[in-house]
């Protein structure tokens, strides 16, 4: 299993739907600082059903919708879709390719999908749970996170490894 | 439940003794379960690291550098991926406080990783970028919006100046 | 005691609306008062912090990336150093995050209060290394020891290749 | 008023007696990952005064002493001393050259000297207060601190700059 296609429209500083192309391997992501690098693993997080606004770097789900600038309007909804390379049925959706995506809209509507279907959040994380993205995505400045943990929180997001 | 993670624990405390002699070219490091209260209950049981960069003598974790405890928890993270390797993995940044001689060595551990797991590495390192197979570069656009290129390593010098 | 805190406040505040359209290149920031409950009392009152990046409209500071964090917080230290210059500041590598342009605008605003204040900087970085009088290259040695050379800057080639 | 010496003496990493002369502008630190560099701010916190084992990244005062290695024995103590020009009398100190100096054994002696004269932990504390030492000594990893702060704490680090 592994990650083919990233698309981003709308979302934090994505107004344009952007494409990412990931091959097996390893892909850098390279830029500025606040160019949107960050932004990118944030897409990565909440498309996999992150809920956590301290994990996503945002007060309010708003905050998570291009908000536009001097020179472009403000996006209305945000979406973001992962399309993943299933023939290992690593995931259990019975299909070689799967695609997860997640929207909101300005207004507050949350909508959900796998391969077009309409999902509810929790079959997302259900779905992706295997993929251990508690602790396989790193965020900015939390790397050693694993080291001032106390020994029974260590025990626990080994749990999640295990 | 109990024994599963008794497994996994042993291997990848096996591996992580490993991981950090080669990351941090020698030293030593351990896990250790530790225990609180008399129970055989799991909620009882903490994991705690030791680990002793080369050529010093074993000390508290609250002594290590900024580097030498971005590398030990990069060993620690590689370690579990060695046991129990999940499809992919995104890395923001995490090798920012290391110098070069120990970004090289970041680099080889994720070489001999990126067989079993995809990558995905923010990073502002030249010596990271070295072994990827794709590299895009974000720009922040005069009108606030994000945009990215796909570049070829050798582009990098002209299009990314900003790298370290 | 409290009219000695808002005019200093008020004065910080206007150097760090300064400072850091400086550091940042353009954008604008500000400083602002908030009261919990009715009282006069100075333990009811806060100090929030706005920043807006150049070419991006106000939004909440969770929002900032990593070098925009350092670069605002750098921006306010240095506003309250104008303010109220301390005799010495020792940074411990807080310009780890930023890229090689706001190593640069760092830098600079590092120049302009080295009249007021004397800095001790440890960093990576050599752009900021640049404008230092002096400079001292900390290395381990296989005595578990640390060694120390003072060293001048066209020997950091050689000397310090571990430099970014 | 400037710093002008910090001598450093089984602290930390400084098992042999090391000397930093400082002038007035921008002295610069470098050197290799583990190397020492943020030991030598530990040991301007210390001799300062500092008490609080996390910002000395230490659980006891013995983590303090330099602990050997397999080809050097442990030292028995740990001496920094900080020589500082005063000139313009910003230390309530009547002297034009100010050196502060920390030591404390391994049975866990503590001794404070101004001037070679024996005084105690306070004296300095009270002496190097208007140094701003909360927020002008600036520890690795934690420079956008203030960013996270609750206002009224961060009216409090303001109050102590004020
Ligand atoms: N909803 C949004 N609309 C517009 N801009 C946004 C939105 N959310 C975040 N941003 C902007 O994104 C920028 C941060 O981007 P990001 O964290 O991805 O930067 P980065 O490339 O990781 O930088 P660094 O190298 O400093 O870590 C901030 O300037 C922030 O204002
Ligand atoms: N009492 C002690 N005796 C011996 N070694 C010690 C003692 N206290 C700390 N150390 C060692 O000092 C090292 C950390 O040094 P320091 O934090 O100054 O590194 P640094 O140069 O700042 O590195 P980085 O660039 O990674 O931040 C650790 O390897 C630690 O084991
Ligand atoms: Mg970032
Ligand atoms: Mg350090």
């Amino acid at each position: 299993m592994h990650l083919k296609r990233l698309e981003i429209h709308g979302f934090k500083t994505f107004a344009s739907r952007t494409t990412f192309e990931f091959r097996p391997g390893v892909s850098a992501i390279v830029g500025p600082n606040g160019s949107g690098k960050s932004n990118v693993v944030d897409a990565i997080r909440w498309v996999l059903g992150e809920q956590s606004q301290a994990m996503l770097r945002s007060r309010k789900s708003e905050d998570l919708i291009f908000g536009g600038g001097s020179k472009r309007a403000a996006s209305g909804f945000a979406e973001v879709s992962l399309t993943i390379d299933n023939s290992d049925r690593t995931l259990p959706v019975a299909f070689d390719t799967v695609t997860i995506t997640r929207r909101v809209t300005r207004s507050g509507d949350h909508e959900y999908f796998i391969n077009r279907a309409k999902v509810r959040l929790r079959d997302i994380q259900e779905a992706t749970a295997t993929l251990g993205g508690s602790y396989t995505i790193i965020n900015q400045g939390l790397v050693d996170n694993v080291l001032d943990l106390r020994p029974e929180e260590r025990r626990r997001l080994f749990e999640d490894a295990a | 439940m109990r024994a599963n993670f008794e497994q996994t624990f042993g291997a990848v405390a096996r591996e992580f003794a490993l991981t950090f002699q080669i990351m941090f070219g020698g030293g030593s490091a351990s896990l250790e379960l530790t225990k609180t209260g008399d129970g055989g209950a799991l909620d009882d049981i903490g994991i705690e690291i030791n680990a002793r960069p080369p050529g010093k003598r074993q000390q508290n974790l609250a002594l290590l550098s900024g580097g030498e405890r971005s590398l030990t928890a990069a060993a620690l993270l590689f370690a579990i991926l060695k046991v129990k390797p999940t499809p992919f993995c995104v890395l923001d940044e995490v090798d920012a406080a290391l110098d070069e001689a120990n970004v090289a060595r970041f680099r080889a551990a994720l070489d001999d990783l990126r067989s079993t797991s995809q990558f995905v590495v923010v990073t502002h390192n030249r010596g990271t970028i070295e072994i990827a197979d794709s590299i895009y570069g974000v720009s922040m656009g005069d009108d606030s919006a994000s945009r990215v290129l796909s570049l070829r390593l050798d582009e990098l010098i002209t299009v990314a100046p900003h790298l370290r």
